[in-house]
Formats: C-alpha cells, sequence, structure tokens
C-alpha cells in the first residue's frame, strides 16, 4: 500500500536526521538540516515541536513515522 | 484548516520539510 511505502521511506528518511545514529533525534539535529534544507531555523524548529508528541525534546523513530504517516493521510483527503 | 495546533508546524512546513528529505536522499548516492 501507499501508506506502507512511506513507513518504509520513513526510517530511511529519519536516518538522514539522525546524524550520530543515536535512534532519536534532537532539536540540535534539527538546526543541523538547516543549510541541507531550504527550510528556515524557526520552520525546523516547529516541524521538530509538530513531531515531538511528548515534547520531552526527542524524536523518536516512531514519532517521526507518526508524523509522516498523519501528513499523508491528511494529502489523501485532501 | 482548523486541525492545525497552535505553535506547531503547519501542513505545507511539514510537508516541505519531508520532501526536501526525500529529494535529498534520491539525490545522493
Amino acid at each position: 500500500s501507499p501508506q506502507a511505502e512511506v513507513m518504509g521511506k520513513a526510517k530511511e528518511l529519519f536516518v538522514l536526521c539522525d546524524k550520530e545514529s543515536k535512534g532519536f533525534i534532537t532539536k540540535r539535529d534539527m538546526q543541523r538540516l538547516q543549510g541541507e534544507l531550504p527550510l528556515s531555523p524557526e520552520q525546523l524548529e516547529e516541524v521538530f515541536e509538530s513531531l515531538d508528541r511528548r515534547s520531552n525534546g526527542f524524536l523518536t523513530p516512531v514519532e517521526f513515522n507518526t508524523g509522516l504517516g498523519e501528513l499523508v493521510g491528511l494529502e489523501d483527503t485532501a | 484548516d482548523p486541525n492545525i495546533k497552535a505553535g506547531a508546524a503547519s501542513e505545507g512546513v511539514l510537508a516541505n520539510f519531508f520532501n526536501s528529505l526525500l529529494s535529498k536522499k534520491t539525490g545522493s548516492p
């Protein structure tokens, strides 16, 4: 299914953000993406906070996948 | 869209983030 495909990609995208292969993403990791992605520091912070459901400062693969999955779900219905 | 959370990124920003990551991934070996 397209959703399963997205979830597979989510893992690869997570690895791109998890620069030190810690198994989670911090705000510092997001800030490092600044030069690589066409997003402002503010936007990267917004993305982080949107995905960080528990607001504990760490993005787990599950939270990352959930965020991407919801986005795909939204796009399906749009 | 009322689903957008206060203080959170809009769908557009999130989409931009993921799309940019995707193209970064496909754009590099």
